[in-house]
């Protein structure tokens, strides 16, 4: 249980910075 | 009994404050049985040196169980009230606080329909870009066509004047007054020419 | 005084948790459960003791220090003493993570779709500003090419005038 807690919320960390570069990129793409 | 995860702080600290509490209560409860043996073993050695003491080993390790049981008490509530402060007071994070990662949500609480709305304007601005990218498109390919049916037209016209010049370096600066002019003559002509011939016919 | 940091509570709290513990386990509750030794020996039991307690404090200061060092709490508890700092006007209790994670990660997304849609709109009406002109001048261009053709037209019709004097010319010549 306490490893779910601290995979589930490590992601809720690290995960949106990484979907957002991928967003970014996309979007990025889009302009050019 | 509702498990508080203390995710949230976990999100912070990289690990759940109940874990951390735990390894620190293992660790002391170690240290604890530990430093009991080590007096057991250490009182048992001095015993040696006095045979007719008549305190055997049993006896020492009643009393060491009996101490060491004592102290197990009052290690677990003192340690219950030191978790309790710790995790109140410590290892938690209040209620208003927001961390850092998650301003976000904090600057733009957008609800489900407010995202999609919003996705749906950036598509539909994408849609509307495209249109008016091909209606560029069309309108620089027909101003292309145009220049090319400029140049033709420009040229008849261009033909034209060149024939007008034609007709003015032969003195004709108008066709259509010399044509009249002619016509004008001729027919004269013919009226005298056939004057003539009447009066030629009576003579 | 500003309140304590949590690094100082935290190490307060450890040391007032030691303080209970070894007060708890005095002198006199060890020399009464090893009372027969205590009886032979008590000079030895007073030493035992003590090296009993300050083993048993040296080594949870140590495990403390460690596990401090291990989670990085100094500099989390720092960290985290400056967020709360920061917050201390919020009143309303804060955002949290929902568990449905596409709902949350929408809203970090918003700053980057809010961009993306302003650039949009500006090259959209550079776009649209842009194909108003190109209008302009396809329309300045077919008015152009209808009044060459006119020229052409008005052109034509005098030849064509012409060659109508012509021909009456020509029929004068010809025998009636």
């Amino acid at each position: 249980f306490d490893e779910l807690i601290v995979e589930t919320t490590t992601k809720r960390k690290q995960w949106p910075k990484k979907i957002l570069m991928h967003a970014i990129q996309t979007m990025k793409g889009e302009q050019e | 009994m509702s498990v508080n995860p203390m995710a949230y702080e976990a999100q912070f600290f990289g690990f759940t404050p109940q874990t951390c509490m735990l390894r620190v209560y293992i660790a002391f409860q170690d240290y604890l049985f530990e430093m009991m043996l080590v007096v057991e073993s250490v009182i048992l050695k001095k015993l040696d040196g006095f045979p007719n003491a008549k305190i055997s080993a049993f006896q020492i390790r009643k009393s060491t169980e009996k101490f060491l049981l004592f102290m197990k008490e009052h290690f677990d509530k003192l340690f219950g009230k030191m978790e309790e402060v710790l995790l109140q007071l410590v290892l938690n994070i209040p209620k208003n606080v927001l961390l850092p990662e998650d301003k976000v949500h904090e600057q733009y609480p957008y609800t489900k329909e407010q995202f999609q709305a919003l996705q749906d304007e950036i598509d539909q601005l994408q849609q509307r870009y495209k249109a008016e990218a091909s209606a560029g498109q069309a309108l620089l390919a027909e101003i292309e066509e145009q220049k090319t049916v400029q140049a033709e037209l420009e040229k008849i016209l261009q033909w034209f004047d060149g024939l007008e010049n034609i007709c003015r370096a032969h003195g004709t600066s108008n066709f259509k007054e010399s044509f009249a002019f002619l016509t004008q003559n001729s027919k004269k002509l013919q009226g005298v020419l056939k004057d003539v011939e009447k009066k030629s016919k009576k003579l | 005084p500003a309140a304590p940091g949590r690094g100082q509570l935290f190490a307060a709290v450890v040391d007032t948790f030691l303080e209970k513990l070894v007060a708890a386990g005095s002198y006199q509750r060890f020399a009464n459960c090893y009372r027969d030794f205590y009886r032979l020996q008590p000079e030895l039991t007073r030493s035992i003791y003590d090296q009993f307690v300050s083993q048993l404090q040296a080594s949870i200061k140590e495990e403390i220090q460690e596990v401090k060092e291990e989670g990085n709490l100094e500099a989390l508890f720092n960290s985290l003493d400056k967020i709360v700092e920061e917050a201390k006007e919020q009143e309303e209790p804060a955002w949290r993570p929902s568990g449905i994670p596409e709902e949350d990660v929408r809203s970090a997304m918003v700053p980057y779709l809010l961009k993306h849609r302003a650039y949009l709109r500006k090259v959209l009406k550079e776009k649209e500003e842009e194909n108003r002109k190109l209008a302009e001048a396809v329309l300045a261009g077919r008015d152009r090419i209808a009044e060459l053709q006119r020229l052409i037209q008005d052109r034509k019709q005098a030849w064509q005038a012409i060659s109508k004097e012509q021909r009456e010319l020509v029929l004068t010549f010809k025998e009636p």
